[in-house]
């Protein structure tokens, strides 16, 4: 089995990695 | 009856196409009306976006298998659109729940966002097929003129002359927002990951560096512990 391991915090989404608020 | 490595390909093929709505070649209403909330409306840039793209997939895909496969790549590129749709609906429902708002206009008008989605998307499914193209023998002549290998990543980021570093922020998110992705392809997709981490984006020119120093900028205050040796 494989389990992907999401380093991204909660309050951390795809806007905020495009630098949009 | 008993699973050949033929069956399974095609099996995951198979899932991947049944995954994807049959219309889904469009925004859905949904996804349509996020586009529509935005103070600029991404829709003809999406859409223009997608036929270059699309073309210069194609004529890459030609290049790299073969020009009798350029239909393949079409096909590839059709089911690799129906994903982004997919994916990037699901990320913005999950986006308006966290930040409770409906206007995206920023990020959807960020073209780098859009094709590092649509890569993200092309590459899951491009690996679906190669794995079936190495189980089933295709491409397994022996020789040097092995055309899958040609195909694999990081082959999607110089068709779209993307960054590596920014093909790597939408990894995380794509798989939250696609949870019916097999383990073999988060396995993939985590391979694209620590390829990045640890060689591809520590390569010249990438963007890595300068966000680097606008941090190192941004933080001089900051004591930072030093290294050790």
């Amino acid at each position: 089995s494989h389990d992907y391991h999401f380093g991204l915090e909660d309050h951390e989404g795809i806007s905020e990695l495009f630098d949009c608020d | 009856p008993p699973q050949t490595p033929i069956r399974a390909a095609m099996t995951s093929i198979q899932q991947l196409r049944g995954e994807l709505p049959s219309s889904g070649d469009q925004p859905s209403t949904n996804l349509a009306t996020y586009f529509k909330n935005c103070t600029v409306d991404p829709s003809q840039a999406v859409q223009k976006r997608l036929e270059m793209l699309g073309q210069l997939f194609s004529q890459k895909f030609g290049e790299a298998v073969g020009p009798r496969c350029v239909a393949y790549g079409r096909q590839r590129f059709a089911l690799g659109v129906r994903l982004y749709y997919k994916v990037m609906e699901e990320m913005l429902n999950s986006e308006e729940k966290r930040l409770s708002v409906q206007n995206f206009s920023k990020l959807l008008n960020d073209s780098t966002f859009h094709t590092s989605l649509l890569a993200c998307a092309l590459e899951v499914v491009m690996a679906t097929y190669e794995e079936s193209s190495f189980k089933n023998g295709r491409y397994s002549n022996g020789g040097s003129d092995h055309a899958g290998v040609d195909v694999c990543f990081p082959w999607i980021l110089n068709v779209f002359s993307l960054a590596a570093f920014d093909f790597y922020k939408v990894i995380e998110s794509f798989i939250k927002a696609e949870p019916t992705l097999s383990k073999d392809i988060i396995k993939h997709l985590e391979t694209c990951e620590n390829l990045i981490m640890e060689r591809i984006a520590w390569r010249t020119g990438s963007p890595l560096f300068e966000l680097l120093k606008q941090e190192q900028e941004s933080g001089a205050a900051e004591q930072v512990e030093a290294p050790a040796s």
